[in-house]
């Protein structure tokens, strides 16, 4: 298709810093009505991924520690990757959201399965 | 496109009965690594959707009680539905899977935008 992640991709998002509790971010998503949000450091730089799956699962498994259910190999996208390759990604991790980084590792955005979804109107 | 929801729905998917609680709603979502689960009557007809967003509702609202954070008022497709109608349905109302119900409104499949995303490698 000649369409790349830059082109679809979400990029007024919401992240987390380090430090802050599961309760916390269950709070951030039910309040932006989201549900994967990146955990950046101090310097923007992502260092892990929750998602209301891992909150979910903080209950499945009784645990009270973000530090334990969060994502810390995150699977990305850059902003020039086709489409196609991102949902190649999502579809063999079984996943449905990649933060989009740029080359110094800063998320500068969000892509879903949700935005490539809806490009098939277009096809 | 000439395809339909029969084409790419799920068809073996978890449901849960009403009555059930959080926790286990959680536990269900955390075994089987999925997102959503149509809550069914006795027979099996359609009565909720609770998805892992709605878990992590529960945390940020203190709530425990499945029937407060569950929605009722599910968004569905038929099997005969072109997949762009089931694509426009989940963009206008922010959602992501609608469960597939037959005619008496019991509920056979769920498609889910990842389904609809990993076509475009297709297109
Ligand atoms: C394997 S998926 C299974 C459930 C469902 N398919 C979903 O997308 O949430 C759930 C796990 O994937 C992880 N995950 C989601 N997006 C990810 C990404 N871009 N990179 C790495 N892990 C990711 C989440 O942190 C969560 O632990
Ligand atoms: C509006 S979405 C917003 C967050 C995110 N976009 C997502 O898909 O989870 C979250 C809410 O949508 C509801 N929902 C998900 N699929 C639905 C469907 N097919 N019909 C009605 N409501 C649905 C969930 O129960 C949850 O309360």
């Amino acid at each position: 298709s000649h369409t790349y992640v830059s082109d679809i991709m979400i990029e007024d998002i919401a992240t987390i810093k380090e430090g802050i509790s599961i309760d916390e971010a269950a709070r951030v998503m039910f309040e932006k009505e989201i549900t994967h949000l990146p955990l950046v450091s101090s310097d923007s730089k992502l260092v892990g991924l929750v998602t209301s799956w891992d909150i979910s699962k903080s209950i499945a498994l009784k645990s009270d520690n973000l530090d334990e259910i969060m994502t810390k190999n995150v699977v990305t996208a850059r902003p020039d990757e086709p489409i196609e390759k991102a949902a190649e990604k999502m579809e063999s991790k079984d996943i449905s959201a990649l933060p989009v980084v740029d080359e110094n590792k800063r998320v500068i955005g969000l892509v879903t399965s949700e935005d490539i979804s809806r490009l098939i109107e277009e096809f």
